[in-house]
């Protein structure tokens, strides 16, 4: 009955819960991975070859003068940098030139805060962990100690939303019993959705992501049914394809430069349930839902920061 | 458990493949000249240490010019091994460095020889001292010493290596 | 220290490093 489902639910959440304050991040870690970091002289188009090459969109940054972290590296940069480069085109030769340890410059050139990305002790609460990223807005957290000798701070890692959501849903045999409706549970964003079409320009959609503080884009046909999505990471491919200078490339245009191994947009309806949403985590490299209706227009959207809220704060 | 009526789908029209099909289909002019980011990953090769076909005592002598040039300092090398090199090496950052914070690395550069003109030169990070002299807090147990960031010391070979490859 | 051969005057080197019971290999990228 829809009561029992409830309550199975509901107690579900509650073990899921204690599961994560049982847990620390160094708990996610596996036993051997490796860490990539960034010396912040490095010039940014090199560090976009970088990421490419070791097929990642993110990485800690460290200033080698002072010995210290110095945040991290995310698509967020790399979209501040199109936004300069398109406030300041005749700046090409500084945007070209331009060194990591300037992206804090380019921020206050067009204005955006620091994305703060926070941190955490590795043997902290992995609960600790989610509640400091979901606060920072942030999609990932640094796992920072301190190194023994010198006190300076050790990256031992940059834990993400879609690794500690894989790592519920390989380790919590509970998400079974997540069988409500997820449009009962209040957690779909709904309403007027930032959205484009195919043939508004990649300029403007980056601007939409600046705008509404979201990593997509969807992007719908003339009667609102879904097509694709422009995800923040893209941005990475337009740059390194130096085509970001084009004022007229469509967003449809932008999207041609995706990489053959891209996995596609994941859509869901309102009466899909977190057992299956969990399943898909476990088994894709997925970093959200569009929710579609029968006939596949869009109404709403569902982000790992969703379901990650729901699991700490709601039930 | 499957669940039968879940109804989580991959949008078709938003696959590569499909999306530049449409695109070409549409007639887009950009669409003929954008190509895909390549997946192929060029693998990044990885050597131990860095690999040397010159004479020995020429290596030994081009990694004591280049650690001269950067300011370190070594041990006196002994007679029984004239292929290590105990280097120590103030690290200049710009904290200001109190005194219980170790600001010397201490470094062991060895070379060893792979086959018949073919050597390695291997770094392996050593420890710290304070300027004030006095190894740093040795830690109480192997164990202790775990919680170590190698970013200096890859720093201070990056440095070593790039006056290597510079003055070669 | 691994190191990797030197591309578009970038140098990458690494260390194996073991953190409490887990093994951390730390990549740094650095320009020449």
């Amino acid at each position: 009955t829809p009561e029992a489902i409830a309550i199975e639910q509901k107690l579900a959440v509650q073990s899921i819960r204690k599961f994560l304050e049982s847990k620390t991040s160094y708990d996610v870690l596996p036993v051997s991975y490796r860490l990539i970091v960034m010396d912040t002289s490095l010039l940014v188009k090199k560090s976009l070859n970088i990421l490419l090459q070791n097929n990642i969109v993110s990485a800690p940054l460290w200033d080698s003068r002072t010995s210290r972290f110095a945040g991290l590296l995310t698509s967020s940069d790399f979209i501040n940098v199109i936004q300069y480069y398109f406030s300041n085109p005749d700046k090409f030769e500084l945007v070209d030139k331009l060194q990591l340890d300037g992206l804090r410059d380019v921020e206050r050139a067009i204005g955006v805060r620091p994305l703060d990305t926070g941190s955490i002790h590795p043997f902290k609460p992995l609960y600790d962990a989610c509640c400091k990223m979901l606060e920072s807005r942030s999609r990932r957290i640094p796992l920072i100690d301190q190194d023994e000798e010198t006190r300076r701070e050790i990256v031992v890692s940059v834990l993400t939303q879609y690794r500690i959501l894989k790592f519920v849903a390989l380790n919590c045999r509970e998400t079974r019993y997540l069988k409500r409706p997820i449009g009962e549970l209040g957690i779909i964003t709904e309403g007027d959705l930032l959205r484009c079409d195919m043939h508004t320009p990649v300029i403007d959609v980056i601007q939409l992501l600046t705008q509404g503080g979201v990593s997509s884009i969807p992007i719908v046909d003339e009667h609102g049914k879904l097509v694709n999505v422009y995800e923040a990471v893209d941005v990475l491919g337009l740059i390194k394809g130096g085509i970001y200078n084009d004022l007229s490339l469509s967003v449809g245009e932008a999207l041609m430069r995706r990489s053959d191994d891209f996995e596609g947009v994941y859509t869901c309806t309102q009466n899909d349930k977190l057992v299956t949403i969990m399943d898909t985590i476990r088994k894709s490299r997925v970093h959200r839902f569009f929710v579609v209706n029968e006939e596949g227009y869009l109404t709403g959207v569902l982000t790992l920061s969703d379901i990650l809220k729901y699991i700490l704060f709601e039930e | 458990q499957k669940d039968e009526d879940s109804t989580i789908a991959i949008l078709p029209s938003s696959l590569p493949q499909i999306h530049r099909a449409n695109m070409l289909a549409e007639g887009s002019s950009a669409a003929t000249k954008i190509s895909p980011l390549s997946t192929k990953k060029s693998k990044t090769r990885w050597h131990f240490g860095i690999r040397s076909r010159s004479y020995p005592l020429d290596v030994m002598g081009e990694i004591y010019l280049a650690l001269k040039n950067l300011g370190a300092e070594w041990a006196r090398p002994s007679e029984e091994d004239l292929w290590i090199i105990r280097v120590r090496w103030k690290y200049d950052c710009k904290q200001p460095s109190t005194d219980n914070i170790p600001d010397l690395m201490k470094m062991v550069i060895q070379l060893f020889q792979i086959e018949a003109n073919n050597y390695l030169v291997d770094f392996k990070f050593d420890g710290w001292e304070t300027s004030q002299g006095g190894s740093a807090t040795p830690s109480s147990n192997e164990d202790e010493m775990s919680t170590f960031s190698a970013y200096p010391f890859l720093h201070l070979t990056t440095k070593l290596i790039m006056e290597l490859a510079v003055n070669s | 220290l691994a190191t990797s051969s030197i591309k578009h005057n970038t140098l990458c080197v690494a260390s194996i490093v073991r953190y409490k019971r887990k093994y951390a290999t730390q990549m740094l990228y650095a320009p020449l």
